[in-house]
């Protein structure tokens, strides 16, 4: 039995033992970025790790902060990435960037991108939970921020996106309702990660659905070329789809992969605070075990792993737990009554592959 | 002139007050995103470099490789600086990859120079947090057209978290 997720419930469950951390001897690190105005305390990572980091070896401190962080009070999300970040990819040096760009007149997201182009030695692996509806942003943006994701994974960085908190979303355009995809989840060049929950949420158990996992179809890019196979199955084979109005079905499907969202601890502002969720929380777990897995392969001399959906697509997502229960909210209404798109076996635009199990993802991904 | 971002949505987001006008003469930092080359060449790239079944594979670019390829032309560099430094932006700064200008100006300038967009403050988030942004569109001489993407710092508000702490499960129903 347990109250809700921590560090050691995420490594049993996805198979991480002690021995499964940064070795302290590459030159390995991993990334997460703040776009929220929030800011993190060191006091309360070293606090989270006092309370829950007594099973395995981690670094009790952020290695780089890139932007400035802020006076007063820390913020849950803020704290929430770096805590678990450091939690899954336990013992690799850590960035954070903060709120890049803090002048009144600037995007931090945008300055965040700069920052990517202006800098020539990266962590391999970025996470972000950052996203818009898809509509709200101009076609200029969102293609230029597109190239910039391809810029990223032609130099082999990992960007992992989170798939956003309300399901497949919902808007209605000349009264007739449709879903909402978000960007940069949409776009085919970073790897978006869903959400989970436990079947039961007091024990570690498989995982099914969690309600508010980001899902769905770009209305922008089309179906990305590595994912033909596994979405044209989903789209032939599944049960229980929406009616075709409500999305694109020839484009960009998203997410690629999942965690577990629901049910996290996290300590801010000195404070353990229990039962927070979003897919902000899976988005940072999946960056810290690929982490790992770019540790194994920089010890065995291999490349980082880069932009992982073309091989996570052709080895059908081998080395993850498939999720194949629950289905993600939608438009409250009659036609749908609430149900977006439904897991199943395989892919799917609710948990994509699934959550990684991490010593048969290792054996997927060491080699080449 | 032409608006380089006639699909944006300008609404104000919920959460958000607009305190009025920004003061002419105070600062601001715009950035501009310049016309790339090369773009058809990156996606066989990326796969190249990420699909196991390549010889390529895992053979990442650095930094500067990227730049070299996708720097924007001659062309597009001398036309948008010899038309910042005509309205009187200083203090331009780029980036390695050279398809980003980063310029300090003030307000007049700035919407002298973006025809049409007028800047406010404003407040919101949880943090109370203060922006200058436009809720107008604003235009770019036509000569612009196939060298600035678009122009940030303008339209775009930061993101609010989605986070959410629920309500404890019901212990009983699902223990049991």
């Amino acid at each position: 039995l347990h109250l809700g997720v921590t560090p050691s419930i995420i490594r049993k469950r996805y198979n991480l033992t002690a021995q499964d951390v940064g070795s302290g001897t590459t030159n390995n690190s991993q990334a997460c970025a703040q776009f929220l105005e929030q800011y993190f305390h060191d006091s309360d990572l070293a606090e989270f790790m006092q309370l829950f980091g007594g099973d395995f070896a981690h670094q009790a401190s952020v290695a780089h902060v890139v932007g400035q962080q802020g006076r007063g009070r820390a913020g849950i999300e803020a704290s929430l990435d770096v805590e678990y970040l450091m939690s899954a990819g336990a013992n690799i040096s850590t960035w954070v960037y903060s709120n890049p760009g803090r002048h009144e007149s600037q995007e931090p997201f945008l300055q965040w991108l700069l920052l990517l182009s202006n800098e020539s030695a990266l962590p391999p692996v970025h996470t972000a939970s950052y996203g818009d509806d898809e509509d709200s942003l101009s076609s200029a943006y969102i293609q230029r921020v597109n190239t910039e994701f391809m810029k990223a994974a032609a130099r082999g960085l990992t960007l992992l996106f989170a798939s956003g908190d309300s399901g497949a979303g919902c808007w209605s355009t000349s009264g007739r309702h449709q879903f909402r995809p978000s960007f940069p989840a949409s776009s085919p060049y970073v790897t978006t990660v869903g959400g989970t929950s436990f079947q039961n949420p007091f024990r570690i158990t498989n995982e099914i659905v969690d309600y508010i996992s980001g899902g769905g179809f770009s209305n922008v890019f089309p179906r990305a070329p590595y994912q033909e196979e596994a979405v044209a199955k989903f789209l032939s084979s599944s049960p229980k789809l929406p009616p075709s109005s409500y999305f694109n079905a020839s484009g960009r499907a998203y997410p690629d992969v999942a965690a577990l969202s629901d049910g996290y601890w996290v300590v801010s502002n000195r404070v353990p605070i229990p039962w927070v969720s979003g897919t902000s929380a899976s988005t940072p777990v999946f960056g810290g075990i690929l982490s790992l897995i770019n540790e194994h392969r920089i010890l065995n001399g291999r490349p980082p792993l880069g932009f992982l959906n073309p091989r996570l697509y052709q080895q059908h997502g081998a080395g993850l737990f498939d999720v194949t229960r629950g289905c993600h909210e939608s438009c409250l209404n009659e036609e749908v009554q609430g149900q977006g798109f439904c897991s199943g076996p395989g892919w799917d635009p609710v948990t994509g592959w699934g959550t990684p199990n991490f010593p048969a993802l290792l054996k997927t991904l060491i080699d080449p | 002139t032409y608006s380089p971002e006639p699909d944006q949505q300008l609404t104000l987001p919920p959460g958000w007050v607009s305190l009025g006008r920004v003061d002419p003469e105070e600062d601001l930092s715009l950035t501009f995103a310049l016309r790339q080359q090369n773009l058809e060449r990156l996606p066989k790239l990326v796969q190249a470099v990420s699909d196991p079944g390549s010889p390529r594979y895992g053979k990442y670019l650095s930094l500067e490789e990227v730049a070299e390829l996708v720097r924007p032309s001659p062309l597009t560099l001398h036309t948008v600086q010899k038309w910042l430094l005509a309205a009187g932006a200083r203090n331009c700064q780029s980036v390695i990859t050279q398809d980003f200008l980063t310029c300090r100006m003030s307000v007049r300038q700035a919407e002298l120079l973006l025809s049409g967009s007028e800047f406010h403050r404003y407040v919101g988030g949880p943090a109370e947090t203060h922006v200058v942004r436009s809720p107008r569109p604003y235009r770019l001489p036509k000569a612009l057209a196939s060298h600035v993407d678009f122009v940030g710092g303008l339209h775009r508000f930061p993101p609010t978290s989605s986070l959410r702490q629920r309500p404890e499960p019901q212990a009983a129903e699902t223990v049991g």
